[in-house]
């Protein structure tokens, strides 16, 4: 995290907001639950608190305005800039205006207001933009699902190093960005996808290209909007070009690049009792068409031709996994499996189905 | 979805550029004629602090990733203190 240069602060903890006008794409109620949300996220994790004002002059002064609207910064239009807001101060101080030329929305159709105000309002508090991918200070807009949204850890250490901790007894903590080196480091999920290698960490994936050195790193929202973070497990069926992902009870078909249409479906369609209540970990072997789902300490086995679940599963990881004996994440690539637990991984070889290998979790990493 | 080349892409995209670090990196254009070039080009520094601050590869040219983020809705606040 940065803080703004100076260190400007508000001297009181108990501050005033004032909404002076509506942008006419949103319904008032929408606009106004999008804002306490924003503020809320602040005053969670401090001793702040916002009171809601309709007339006269507050410290936080909230405005939806159009190109040039006299503050020597004026908006650009649609796209590029998308709102700014004023470091801690007197007079326009604290103040966040939003370009009206943009589509606001309480989803993600458009540039959704709470993540924005969110943001502003941490400059209004006092902080800069973080360089962390992850940050909600981080300059760029991304979309993340406002029921979903965690403040991350490194906007929390920032906005505490300014006005300290909450009241609160139990103080909150915030997801991290995930570093592919961090020996630490755990997946959610791992698949292939068409020659690459994708492993999901909470609302990020990291993706790695055969032809390519680095790891980059994405929200999942980035490229599926409609697939929710935490994806718990996802496999890859080669022959038919689709991959499946995994969360809950639900899962959803990514054709091509695309999620399908129709998604996402009970688990249960595809053979689960309904006493299964998700999937762990996934892969599909291409070789014999049968795909291996991870549940607990169990697995069962999916016949990807008759699209059947087959008899006489579920069975123990153990009695034919080796030593494996829970699984996170799965996937095959060139003709091993590799399975993680923690921050190991056992790479199994499936003819001589024994364990050939044990390493480090993020060995695909080049760290 | 497929990644981008990792060569460098050459297109001439100067006014985006310079927009973009005048609005969040305080790129000063100087626009007077100069008999001699004195030490590093301003824009070439300038792009390499963007591209630092972002985790870019920093080559201080503008590259398809650099053109890439700077073409991403962003906040309107400045990424270094004025």
């Amino acid at each position: 995290y940065a803080l703004t240069p100076g260190n400007p602060k508000w001297k009181r903890n108990n501050l005033t907001y004032r909404i002076l006008n509506y942008t006419p794409e949103m319904r008032r109620a929408d606009v106004d639950e999008a804002i306490q949300k924003a503020l809320r996220v602040w005053s969670n994790v401090t001793p702040l608190t916002f009171q809601k004002v309709e007339d006269g002059e507050a410290d936080i002064m909230m405005s939806f305005v159009y190109g040039d609207h006299r503050d020597y910064s004026p908006f650009d239009g649609p796209g590029g800039m998308l709102a700014h807001a004023f470091q801690p101060g007197e007079g326009i101080g604290g103040d966040v205006h939003f370009d009206e030329d943009e589509t606001w929305t309480k989803d993600g159709t458009g540039t959704n207001l709470f993540i924005v105000a969110a943001h502003e309002l941490g400059h209004s508090l006092g902080l800069s933009h973080s360089n962390d991918p992850g940050a909600l200070m981080y300059p760029t807009y991304s979309y993340t699902d406002p029921k979903e949204f965690l403040l991350p850890q490194d906007d929390i250490d920032g906005i505490q190093a300014i006005y300290g901790q909450s009241d609160a007894a139990v103080q909150p903590t915030g997801p991290v960005t995930p570093q592919p080196c961090d020996p630490s480091l755990t997946f959610d999920a791992i698949t292939t996808l068409r020659g690459e290698t994708i492993f999901f960490k909470g609302r990020y994936m990291l993706r790695k290209h055969p032809s390519r050195a680095e790891t980059e790193l994405n929200f999942i929202s980035l490229f599926w909007p409609k697939l929710p973070s935490g994806i718990q497990a996802a496999y890859e069926n080669v022959e038919r070009d689709e991959v499946l992902f995994f969360k809950e009870d639900k899962y959803w078909v990514l054709r091509g690049y695309d999620i399908a249409p129709g998604y996402p479906k009970p688990i249960y369609r595809l053979g689960f009792p309904k006493t299964v209540k998700r999937v762990n970990a996934a892969y599909s072997d291409e070789t014999t068409g049968k795909t291996y789902f991870f549940t607990a300490d169990r697995y069962w086995r999916y016949d990807e031709n008759k699209r059947s679940m087959d008899h006489g599963y579920p069975k123990k990881i153990v009695s034919h996994f080796g030593k494996i004996g829970r699984v996170d994440a799965a996937f095959q690539k060139d003709g091993y499996v590799y399975f993680f637990h923690g921050t190991t991984q056992f790479q199994f070889d499936p003819r001589a189905k024994r364990i050939v290998g044990q390493m480090k979790s993020i060995s695909w990493f080049n760290c | 979805f497929p990644v981008a080349p990792e060569a460098e892409d050459e297109r001439k995209t100067p006014k985006l550029v310079e927009s973009y670090l005048q609005n969040f990196y305080d790129l000063q254009i100087d626009h007077q004629p100069r008999l001699r070039s004195t030490g590093e080009n301003h824009l070439s520094a300038k792009l390499k602090e963007m591209q630092e601050f972002f985790g870019l590869q920093v080559n201080g040219k503008p590259d398809l990733d650099t053109l890439e983020m700077m073409q991403k809705p962003r906040c309107g606040v400045p990424d270094i203190g004025q």
